[in-house]
């Protein structure tokens, strides 16, 4: 058993869990920050068998876009008056961050 | 050291984790949504030395319980005028979903 | 890859996520609740390389307080009259709770 932990973006939320559903996995969805944009995103939990990682993987691959995030810099960086009208930067934002952890015992009660 | 991670319905979190407290763990609680049902839950995380995983293991068992959801489905499933008017179903919700990993290393700074 | 969960007080995440980004680290953080005082607080998700895991304990160390939390009784606990009117008891909160998992596979996609 494998504990599936994605971390995706908000918009591909809802084309992921369906396309899990019509895989027949199960699957567990935490509102969630990130870290450096603090913005919101979404934390996906699936616990499969073993042999399913790679088609869960390529499902998230398939279901999550990268995109690039407009993000105005809060604070001035330059020195001279042009550098304090902050113009928007392009972050790019991965389709998704995935980490597979090996489960020692699963169960259902 | 493992960490349970627990899917569990938010009705039973109150029972739970006051059982839990009674037999000497901690826990943590984290909002979370079900990826078929689209409803909350609750995602417990428990810390424990790895002797007691049965002992808590337990304890969610006889804390959680299975219920019977009622769900009108979205989509109209057949073709003849009948079908457009959606019967509510039952779906099982099981009491609990349980995940015990292994922990490399645990620190209380 | 091994995977820091991190059950860390308020206060503390914002110096926390500053001082991750700044050593060039990633984060993820989720609200949480705590089982005993029933407060919110947040877990952190950090994915890091295994070479890095002392620097991130550190870190966390050096970010996270431990507190006192003064917290008023529910439930009245002697008999005589005096016991009716709950004293504020004071309930120390550690700086943070660290579970170190190791990650099978990590993948951005
Ligand atoms: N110090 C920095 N300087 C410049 N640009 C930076 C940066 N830190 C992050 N970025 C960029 O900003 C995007 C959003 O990061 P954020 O931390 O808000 O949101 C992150 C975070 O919530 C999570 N994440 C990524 N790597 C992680 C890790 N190793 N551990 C925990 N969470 C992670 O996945 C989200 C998307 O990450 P992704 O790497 O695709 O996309 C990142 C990355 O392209
Ligand atoms: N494709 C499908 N077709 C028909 N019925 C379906 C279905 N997927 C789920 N169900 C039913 O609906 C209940 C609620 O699922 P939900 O995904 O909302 O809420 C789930 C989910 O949040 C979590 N969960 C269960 N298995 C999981 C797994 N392998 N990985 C991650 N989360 C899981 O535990 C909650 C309760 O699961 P439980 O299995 O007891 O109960 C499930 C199951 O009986
Ligand atoms: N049964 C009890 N009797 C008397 N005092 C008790 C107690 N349980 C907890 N405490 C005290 O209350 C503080 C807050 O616990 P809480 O469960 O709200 O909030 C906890 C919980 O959210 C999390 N946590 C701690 N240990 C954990 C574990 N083994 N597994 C999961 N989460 C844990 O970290 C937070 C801070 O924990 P920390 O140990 O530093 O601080 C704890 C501890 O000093």
């Amino acid at each position: 058993m494998k504990l599936v932990i994605a971390v995706v973006q908000d918009q591909d939320v809802h084309r992921l869990i369906e396309r899990l559903l019509d895989g027949g996995f199960s699957a567990t969805k935490l509102a969630s920050t990130g870290g450096f944009l603090k913005e919101g995103n979404t934390t996906v939990l699936v616990g499969i068998e073993e042999e399913k990682v790679d088609q869960v993987v390529q499902l998230v691959r398939d279901s999550c876009q990268s995109r690039k995030q407009l993000v105005t810099p809060m604070a001035a960086v330059g020195t001279s008056l042009n550098s304090f009208i902050p113009r928007p930067i392009e972050v790019p934002v991965g389709g998704a961050t995935i980490f597979v952890l090996d489960v020692d015992r699963f169960e259902k009660v």
